[in-house]
């Protein structure tokens, strides 16, 4: 029986992506069956993991034109597979909107494929609309990145506020397992703060903090995941302390 | 006679906000009056401005509620006002969907203050989505801030499909005014090669690159403009040549 998380952060540029890759390759890594499921019309994660969305995407399946389990394809990692995402997801907003259980499509697209994996992640655009409630629909827990600047700070009472929505109107089960720290430079007093704040809203924290690394931002232009781009970046390190810490709160092998 | 300006690119954390206020903040300084609108319902522009997203904003607006004049609020600056957002404008995006001239309505509403101002600065949130789609129709120019990291070169196509979209079939008089290059570091070869594939693509790229600076992440928790915050930063001093040169391409004083 599978996991799954979605990534949500209606702020913009905040690891996201980033995470979401980078959580799904060191998962794979340690012998865990993982499915990305790319939610973001920019298609980002399918990129940096070296898919182009050329053939059947996430949008087929939302507007029930696929099955899940046919837009599937393999990436460089053995054990990891991806739905990718396509531009045309865009237009899957609006269009959904007049649709019935127009919520519901991406957890009943996943009921067919979830027994084949032990985790699923879902990488959400930067907004709170149709794309990311699918998500956090079709999620069992939430994972939030949240960058160390002051602009990411004020998003997160919105977006404490429509998780709660969507556990009381449409997914009961729905939790939120972490918020997770990016981009954090120690140097700078901003950073500190902003830790220290976030820390003491959210105890769910994860310990691993995520430094800012430029090998993080080159891995994507090279479709790798920072395991196999370069897994001795300060980087690759704090996201492999973060996949542990991570298996060991789902107790997953 | 006004301009009006739509900052726009749907990748997340580009430099929007950042873009949108300090422009308008160094156009007021040099006695030009400016209407910042803030149209994302993260809110940060108006954050950013020290000001609060409690009475009428933009939202009220769209959804005839509220004259555009009614809802404008000053800022610390005596030239620069701002048209506020709140977190409720998340649900005009699907509100506006069934509505008759759905994607004309801002064009509509800054109609009665166009006069008052001879710039008028739009920040769009980061998805190409109806409140994207407004600000271009109610804009004469665009500027798209692209931060020089290679995940943001790859959503610049999408881009400038839809800006060819909109120009094609909701405003003709649509046009490009230029690409801003944010978060710039010199010392990364990452950063080189994106400046240099911006620039081959874009010939209206500014001169101006914008470098990282820590105090342009730190001004919107005081609530401030660059110019207000550190005006000698390298940051407050790079905004200010992109001022100039903008002006310049507007003919503006
Ligand atoms: N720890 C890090 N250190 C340095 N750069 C990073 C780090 N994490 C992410 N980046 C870079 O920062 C940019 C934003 O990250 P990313 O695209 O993962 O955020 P996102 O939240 O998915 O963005 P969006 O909101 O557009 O979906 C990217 O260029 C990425 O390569
Ligand atoms: N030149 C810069 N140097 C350092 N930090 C910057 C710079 N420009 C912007 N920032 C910071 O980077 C983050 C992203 O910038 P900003 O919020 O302006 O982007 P945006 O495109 O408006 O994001 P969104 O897509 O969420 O609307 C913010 O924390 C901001 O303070
Ligand atoms: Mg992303
Ligand atoms: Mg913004």
């Amino acid at each position: 029986m599978s996991v799954v998380i979605a990534f949500a952060n209606q702020k913009g540029g905040v690891g996201k992506t980033t995470t979401t890759v980078s959580v799904a390759a060191g998962a794979a890594e340690r012998g865990v069956r993982v499915l990305l499921v790319d939610a973001d019309p920019q298609a980002n994660s399918t990129s940096a993991l070296g898919c182009r969305p050329d053939g059947g995407s996430l949008y087929e399946v939302l507007a029930g034109r696929r099955r899940g389990a046919d837009a599937v394809v393999a990436t460089a990692s053995p054990l990891l597979s991806l739905l990718p995402a396509s531009g045309d997801l865009a237009g899957a907003a609006v269009e959904l909107v007049a649709q019935t259980s127009r919520e519901h499509r991406l957890r009943l697209a996943l009921e067919g494929v979830r027994a084949d994996y032990d985790l699923i992640l879902i990488d959400c655009p930067p907004s709170l609309g149709l794309l990311t409630v699918n998500a956090l629909v079709a999620a069992d827990q939430v994972i939030v990145p949240v960058q160390c600047e002051y602009l990411a700070l004020e998003g997160l009472g919105q977006l404490a506020r429509t998780i709660e929505l969507v556990r009381a109107n449409l997914n009961p089960g729905l939790e939120l397992l972490g918020v997770v720290l990016t981009m954090f430079d120690a140097r700078t007093k901003l950073g500190r703060q902003v830790q220290q704040e976030v820390r003491r809203h959210f105890d769910s924290t994860f310990e691993t903090a995520i430094p800012r690394s430029v090998r993080l931002a080159e891995a994507p232009s090279h479709g790798q995941p920072i395991q196999i781009y370069d897994r001795r970046s300060p980087g690759a390190l704090a996201y492999e302390s973060l996949v542990d810490e991570l298996l060991g709160r789902l107790r997953l092998p």
